[in-house]
């Protein structure tokens, strides 16, 4: 019943963050029960849905580490049905404290599947379980945002998904980056996640006045075909400045052009899980 | 008389690929022996600097785990007077060879000073070196691209560096950013490199039409001062197609307002180069 989807590309700023934040969104806007999890040390997810400072206490690095259940981490946001789980700075340590540690790549993976246990364990025996166990909510999807990395923190992210949504920026160096990251998925299937699949690729910040948008929308469209989404994000400024304000452009400013198509993206989203 | 600078900021997509090529483009222009190092595991400045696959058989990969000397892995480009150490893939896995490996941070440190060293030796002893000592060119600049992390590739090469030129995206994210990234200089300077200093921060893809560009500049001048250069570089569409065509802005079209950007930084860097 949860589908985990981790967004993930390793070139920088091809907007990982922006559709983990308005896809959520758009998504809990439609009625589904979204939990966004960070897992970039930067944290930008976490401010881009308004998790203050003080809400961070507990985040996926005790989760990762060990400290910690899913469930001890998670915290709601000002959008109704959209749960987070935030990221601070001392996630950039996980990956050095966990040299040596056996399944170190699987930690992830173990605490969501505890987590989803409880959840189908809630659903069986009713509502006279305990507090804790009472707001073991079940989630209908989990959006991983990733940082612009393939490193420990990536592949945990990778082992524990069911399918990966590529945001890709339509630029030439983001191309370029295209069949690294596809190389590592084979990887990741191979060891470490046999059910991992390409959920799907969305096109970024394409930009109608610039042929560059099309060349690459083109290029990518004959290698990936239907593994492309139809909905393109169009650049489109009031994007960018949602985040600033701690809100998705979903909220900030609902009828422009970026929100309309993360609308529309999720539409195409929840069409393609029924196939499925 | 060579300077070390690093291009360094953990958010993705803010410009430092661009700057290097640019930066390293305009100082050759003017005279300048130039060096561009890429340590990027996507190789983007490589190929943005016209670098084929076949000639980055030996690059920094092999220079930091220690096989090869810095001269080995030196290209020349197309472009007079500015060569480049590329990069593969390979750099990946740099990261966790390297656990347990004394002074791993200083790997790019003492494979840049061995190459110093031996180049003065060339200028002292006089023309009659034999022929793999009479090319070691010494470089008036050598710039460090690296990776959007702050990982051990990123330290290596803020240890092996006089100073670090920021790229700063006029964006809310790349903001947020900022703190964690200066909180990082500090602790190289501390442990492992005390000459480090910030040579500038430049801010990049500014967009007039765009108030949060003016904002964000605002700020950063405000907490950052005369570390911020007058230089802005505008957002300019032939600045990111150039690269597919493996060309750096500058050769792609030099009129256009990204080039024209990228020649005043080199002046005002070498200003305030003068006046150190
Ligand atoms: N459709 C869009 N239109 C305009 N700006 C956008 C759009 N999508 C993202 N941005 C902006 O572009 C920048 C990069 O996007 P974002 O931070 O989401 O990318 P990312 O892949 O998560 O970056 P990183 O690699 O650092 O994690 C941000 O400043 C964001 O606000
Ligand atoms: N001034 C500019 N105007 C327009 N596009 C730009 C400009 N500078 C960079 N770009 C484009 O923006 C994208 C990001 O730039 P670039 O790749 O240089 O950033 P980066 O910081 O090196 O990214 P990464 O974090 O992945 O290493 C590229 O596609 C590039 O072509
Ligand atoms: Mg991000
Ligand atoms: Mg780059």
């Amino acid at each position: 019943r949860t589908r985990v989807i981790v967004i993930a590309n390793q070139k920088g700023g091809v907007g990982k963050t922006t559709t983990a934040i308005n896809l959520g969104t758009a998504l809990a806007a439609v009625g589904k029960s979204v939990l966004v999890m960070d897992i970039d040390p930067q944290g930008n997810a976490s401010t881009g849905l308004g998790i203050s400072k003080e809400q961070r206490a507990t985040t996926v690095y005790e989760v990762i580490i060990g400290h910690a259940a899913l469930e001890d981490s998670i915290v709601a946001s000002a959008i109704p049905g959209l749960h987070v789980v935030p990221a601070t700075p001392d996630l950039s340590g996980a990956e050095m404290e966990l040299v040596g540690v056996p399944r170190r790549s699987f930690r992830l993976r173990d605490a969501l599947n505890a987590y989803i246990a409880k959840t189908e364990l809630g659903k069986s025996s009713g509502k006279d379980l305990v507090k804790a166990e009472a707001v073991l909510q079940p989630y209908d999807f989990i959006l991983i945002d990733c940082p612009p990395s393939l490193n420990l923190l990536t592949i945990n992210a990778m082992t524990a998904s069911h399918g990966l949504l590529v945001p890709l920026q339509c630029e030439f160096f983001a191309l370029e980056g295209l069949s690294q990251l596809l190389r590592t998925i084979d990887l990741v299937r191979g060891s470490l996640n046999p059910q991992l699949e390409i959920q799907g690729v969305v096109l970024t910040m394409f930009d109608k006045r610039n042929n560059l948008s099309d060349q690459v929308a083109d290029d990518v469209r004959k290698h990936l075909g239907d593994k492309v989404y139809q909905t393109v994000i169009p650049r489109n400024v009031k994007v960018s400045e949602a985040p600033s304000h701690g809100l998705p452009a979903l909220l900030y400013d609902y009828k422009c052009a970026g929100s309309q198509a993360y609308i529309k993206l999720a539409g195409e989203l929840i069409q393609r899980e029924k196939a499925l």
